[in-house]
């Protein structure tokens, strides 16, 4: 986690959940490619860093 | 059918009915974890966005963790309109399967999933539960892998461009975990 800014996980989430609309599935799929693309520093050393995503949804899922 | 067989028909959509009652539970140990309250700020802004009934809690004991998510059942359960959907934040130090409380125990996450589970949670059968958790699971830590392997190589910002190892993959069982697969 950022100390100020908070972790890259529920910032882009967030983000993602706020900024765009669409079936909840493809907005994860979102914040998947954001976080894969992210550079995390981790003393000093640049680290990667992605979410898992297991559904057991049997429809489809808009929170907007 | 040879024919239906060679115009495959576009999937009926079909959502979840969201008309109801959206309800959210965030659980957060903020002490050790810098940065978390700046998580929580960006939680609450998204819940109101999306027009969740959120509550919040801070520095869960292991035992809170449990607790709370029952209270949670308890609150929906007891629910005046229909409940359409769960949503779960879990944020605090861990590891596989485990979360850690404010108090250095362990709780295990499988424990916390089963109150909401459509066997317990009796208004929210059928409904969707979504559930978010901010947590190591492990101790490894990612170098990440250049994309297109020593042949080709993408370069951006005069870095080789990379990606987490375990990205690009879909898993799909024939059952959940514990269960019999006929």
């Amino acid at each position: 986690r950022h100390d100020q800014n908070g972790s890259c996980f529920i910032q882009t989430l967030v983000d993602v959940f706020t900024e765009r609309k669409g079936p909840i599935l493809e907005l994860l799929t979102e914040v998947t490619r954001r976080m894969a693309e992210a550079e995390v520093l981790q003393e000093g050393k640049q680290r990667k860093v992605n979410p898992e995503i297991l559904s057991t949804l049997r429809k489809q899922l808009y929170l907007q | 059918m040879e024919e239906e067989m060679s115009n495959p028909r576009p999937l009926q959509e079909e959502a979840y009915d969201m008309s109801g009652a959206r309800l959210a539970l965030t659980l957060c140990v903020t002490k050790a974890r810098e940065g978390s309250e700046a998580d929580l700020d960006a939680l609450e802004r998204m819940f109101r966005q999306l027009r969740f009934k959120s509550t919040m809690k801070r520095d869960p004991t292991a035992q809170q963790f449990q607790e709370e998510l029952e209270k949670f059942q308890q609150a929906i359960d007891t629910w005046e309109d229909p409940v359409s959907c769960a949503f779960v934040v879990l944020m605090a130090h861990g590891e596989e399967g485990f979360l850690e409380g404010e108090d250095g125990e362990m709780v295990k996450l499988e424990n916390l999933f089963e109150v909401l589970n459509n066997k317990n949670c009796r208004a929210l059968r059928a409904k969707p539960k979504v559930y978010i958790i901010q947590a190591c699971r492990g101790e490894q830590r990612d170098p990440g892998e250049t994309v297109g392997g020593d042949v080709i190589v993408m370069i951006t910002n005069g870095k080789p461009h990379t990606i987490p190892t375990y990205t690009d993959a879909l898993h799909v069982y024939s059952t959940v975990e514990g269960y019999i697969s006929y």
